[in-house]
């Protein structure tokens, strides 16, 4: 009904101000850190912004009429990826930097004491040049990361049942809508129609490679959860749950 | 109930 109406222009003011706010780690950080304290850092962080995650996932027009499963799955589907848009929006000024929050920003070379963690670092400071060369507009970057969600599990699922396929249905014109907002994001900028295509097509691109490092990033905080390096716990530990227990 | 579905199921603030 009226969201049929809802234009690119709406649509994005609404999921800006879904945006969660600035998340602090609030812990006293002990330098050098060791394996183990950057992994608890880290991770405490993760579950706090999860949290946050959910509120702003319901707050994406037209996310809370799909199904109860779907809204399920896409968020156990792509949480981590979502995590590390974020952290790449937070770090695109900051060459060289990952800004995790204002109150935990680590160097390139701080990744060394926590085994197989710099090739994952150095995968997200690769895709935040990317984005600094781009120049990303927030209004891009809520679009890309609002994308990141309602596509995340669009080719693992088929649905069987009508409410099944009434949610996928829905989902399907959501994505339309936010394909639409980019496109006219896009289209603020003063480029050609060709750069806007062009520029379209390096942004979504992206996305792949945030996958990529999104699961290289899952599989890592499985191993350091199987060698007692963290304990995760709480909601991580439900999501992490997800992205491993099938099988 | 998981934290998820609580978290997902709970009317906003």
């Amino acid at each position: 009904h009226h969201r049929a109406a809802m234009g690119p222009e709406e649509f994005i003011s609404r999921i800006m101000e879904a945006e969660p706010p600035d998340i602090y780690l609030m812990e006293d950080l002990k330098k050098p850190f060791t394996e183990t304290s950057m992994m608890m850092s880290l991770t405490n962080l993760a579950d706090k912004e999860l949290v946050l995650m959910i509120s702003w996932a319901k707050k994406i027009p037209g996310f809370l009429e799909l199904s109860l499963s779907d809204q399920i799955h896409l968020l156990k589907c792509c949480w981590l990826e979502i995590l590390m848009l974020g952290l790449i929006w937070r770090s695109v000024d900051h060459p060289g930097k990952l800004i995790f929050s204002p109150d935990f920003k680590l160097n390139r070379e701080e990744g060394q004491c926590v085994e197989g963690i710099m090739e994952i670092f150095d995968m997200l400071l690769a895709a935040t040049s990317r984005f600094r060369e781009l120049k990303l507009r927030r209004e891009e970057y809520v679009c890309l990361k609002a994308m990141i969600l309602l596509n995340s599990n669009l080719c693992s699922s088929s649905p069987q049942t009508s409410e099944e396929l009434e949610s996928r249905s829905k989902l399907l014109r959501l994505l339309d809508s936010v394909i639409d907002s980019l496109v006219w994001a896009i289209s603020k900028l003063g480029l050609t129609t060709q750069q806007q295509t062009l520029r379209l097509g390096h942004l979504t691109m992206l996305l792949s490679h945030i996958r990529h490092v999104s699961n290289k990033g899952m599989d890592h905080l499985c191993t350091m959860k199987r060698k007692n390096v963290v304990l995760v716990y709480d909601l991580l530990l439900e999501m992490l749950d997800a992205n491993t227990s099938s099988g | 109930h998981t934290k998820l579905l609580q978290l997902l199921t709970t009317k906003p603030e």
